[in-house]
Parts: structure tokens; C-alpha cells; sequence
């Protein structure tokens, strides 16, 4: 059993579990925020037996495609209040998926 | 040390804690929501010794019960906008509790 | 590959982040909730390669300080409801960060 993480946009999420439904494979999904862009995405956990990452992970790759964004990251006023301080616009890669894949020592399901 | 990842239902998320605390367990909730039913869940993060894992998961196998439901699952318009396509009620067990352990290389409390 | 897994207290995150984002480092950002407080705080998932790790902890350390506070835990009805029962303010330690770290199998970016 491996313990799929991934961190998704929120725009590709509703074709995303459709496709991963339709597989007849599980997920659960986390609201979450860019500790960069500080904007929403989604964190999905999906818990799969090995020999089925391969093909959880292409159907993310299909799913979720990365496109380049201009864009002005927020920043804190706690370290950054200088006051010529002016965050530059930077292009960013948004969209994708970043996706880690962990061991499951044990599976239950009570 | 092992971290414990539980996707609970809401309903059993008052007495499971209660429980927890009382024998002293550390737990974190997230909010979450399953993959299919798009419905509200819980995920709880729950470190503990190794000899601990046992007894975190007869606590929630005692505290979460699970029970069969008629239910029409929601789907998004992506990817079902075909006119006829009436989603079919379907019988799940819904209730009980996905646990995955997985094994903590190293634990810090700063 | 290592995922870090860091409880942190609200009032410690803009600084946290802003330190980890100067340091090129990725993290995402999930609201959380004590178990045993009911208090809201924030669970941090932070993917860095293994000679990243001990940055990011003492980045932590420095930037979450712990204190002591007197505090009457939340417990809800379910469990307590004898008449004569009422929860004893206890002292805590809150503040500082609670730190996992796992391995990971597989890194992708899609
Ligand atoms: N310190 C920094 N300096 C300059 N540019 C930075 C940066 N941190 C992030 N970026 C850029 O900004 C994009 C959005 O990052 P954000 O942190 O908001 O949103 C991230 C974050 O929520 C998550 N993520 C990515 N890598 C991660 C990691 N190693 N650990 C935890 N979360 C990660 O995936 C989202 C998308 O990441 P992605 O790499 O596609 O895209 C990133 C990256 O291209
Ligand atoms: N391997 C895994 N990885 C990650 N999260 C997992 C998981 N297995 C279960 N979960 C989480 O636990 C919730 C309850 O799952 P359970 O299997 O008891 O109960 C499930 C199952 O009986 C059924 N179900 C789920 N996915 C299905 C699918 N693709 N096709 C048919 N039935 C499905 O519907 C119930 C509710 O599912 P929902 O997704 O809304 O909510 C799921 C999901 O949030
Ligand atoms: N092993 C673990 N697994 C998962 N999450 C963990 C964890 N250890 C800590 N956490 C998370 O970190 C927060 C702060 O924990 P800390 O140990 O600093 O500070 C704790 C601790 O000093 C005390 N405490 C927690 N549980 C207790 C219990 N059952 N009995 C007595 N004191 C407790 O109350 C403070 C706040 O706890 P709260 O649960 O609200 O919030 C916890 C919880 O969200």
C-alpha cells in the first residue's frame, strides 16, 4: 500500500476525481494554500495498492496540465515592512502537480 | 514513532477525540472531503510510538461504526454533461474509518 | 526525498513562511485543529531533499517559540455529560511546533 499526496489546482479538481472515481480508486480531498502565491489549491490524499501509482500518477499528469503565470507574490507585513519594499511580479510554472508518494506500514479499514 | 492518517466521519469525530485525550494520545484534525460522495469527512494526524498504534486503532474501531446507506453520488459537470446521464443511487457502506500508518523517520518538538 | 510534516501555531506562520519562502524552500499550507485545545492552528507539508531537512527544523525552531498558558479544555457533550463534571483549567505549553518527518518514495512534478 503506498499513501499518494498531491498537491493539485483547485481548476482541475473536478475533472481529476471523476477520472479517479470512474478507476474505482479512493480519494480524500484537503483544502489548502500556496505557502508561495499564498492562493487556494487542493491537497489530495489517495491511498493505492503499488501497483497502481503508476497509473494514478498518469491520470494526474493527463489531467492537470502547467501552464506560466505572471504573477505578484503576497507578502507578510511581519518581515517586510520596509517601506520601499515592492514585491516584483516574477513568472511563475502554476498549475501541475506536485505529488509525493510515502509507504503505508499498515492499511485498516474498521 | 508512527503517524497515524484516519479519514473519520464527522459524526464520530466528538467522541473519538474525547477518547484520544483521555488516554493521553496527541491528535490534529483536518478537514476533509471524500473523493466520491464529495460529502464533509475528517482526516485526523495522530503521531505515536510504535507500541501505541494498536491501541489508537481499537479506539477507533470501538468509536467508529459503519452503516449501509442509499446514496446518490454528486457529479461534476466536466465531465458528465451528457443530457440523459441520470447519476443511479448506489448502496455504500458509509461510516468506519481508513486508517494508514506510515513510519516516521524522525520527530521533533521545538 | 523528505516530506516534513509541521504543526505550527497561527500566530507563527507569515514569519515562517516568509523565512522558508527567502530559503527557495516549498511548502503548502493546511488549517488545522488541536485535538485536545480545539483551537484552530496550521499543519505545514514541506517536500525538501534530505540535506534540507535540519534547515528547515532549525528555521522552525527559531521562528516558533513555545510559552506556558492557562487553558480550560474544550470537551464536548457526548462524553461528559455527568451533572457535576466540570473540565479543570490545566496549564499548557502551546506555542513551538510539533515536527514529522517521512520518507519519500517517489517525487514527481507533472
Ligand atoms: N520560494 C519560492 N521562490 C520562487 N518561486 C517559488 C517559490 N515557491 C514556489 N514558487 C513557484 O510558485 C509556484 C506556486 O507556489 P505555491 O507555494 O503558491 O504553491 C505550491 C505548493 O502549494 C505546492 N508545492 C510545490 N512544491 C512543494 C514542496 N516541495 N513541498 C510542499 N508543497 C509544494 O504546489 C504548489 C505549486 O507548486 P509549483 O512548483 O507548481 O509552482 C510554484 C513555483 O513555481
Ligand atoms: N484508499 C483511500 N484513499 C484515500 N481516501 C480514502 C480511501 N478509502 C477511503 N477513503 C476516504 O474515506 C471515506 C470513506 O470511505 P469508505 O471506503 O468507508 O466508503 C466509500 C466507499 O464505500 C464508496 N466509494 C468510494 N469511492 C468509490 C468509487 N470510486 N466507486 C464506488 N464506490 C466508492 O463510497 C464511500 C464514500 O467514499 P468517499 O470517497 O466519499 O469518502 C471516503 C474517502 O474520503
Ligand atoms: N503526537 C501528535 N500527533 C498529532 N498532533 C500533535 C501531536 N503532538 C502535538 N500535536 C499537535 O500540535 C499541537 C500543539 O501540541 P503541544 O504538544 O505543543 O501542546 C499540547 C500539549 O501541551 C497539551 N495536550 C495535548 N493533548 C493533551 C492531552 N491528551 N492531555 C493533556 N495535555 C495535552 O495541550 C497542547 C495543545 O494540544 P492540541 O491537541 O490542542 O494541539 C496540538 C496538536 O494539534
Amino acid at each position: 500500500m503506498k499513501l499518494i499526496i498531491a498537491v493539485v489546482q483547485d481548476q482541475d479538481i473536478p475533472l481529476l476525481l471523476d477520472k479517479l472515481m470512474d478507476e474505482k480508486i479512493r480519494a480524500t480531498k484537503l483544502a489548502s494554500t500556496g505557502g508561495f502565491l499564498r492562493q487556494g489549491n487542493t491537497t489530495l490524499l489517495i491511498g493505492v495498492s503499488e501497483n497502481m501509482v503508476e497509473n494514478v500518477i498518469d491520470i494526474i499528469r493527463i489531467t492537470c496540465s502547467a501552464k506560466e503565470q505572471m504573477i505578484t507574490p503576497l507578502v507578510s507585513d511581519l518581515s517586510r515592512s520596509i517601506p520601499d519594499f515592492i514585491p516584483q511580479p516574477v513568472q511563475v510554472k502554476v498549475g501541475g502537480a506536485t505529488i509525493f508518494v510515502v509507504d503505508v506500514d499498515r492499511f485498516e479499514k474498521v
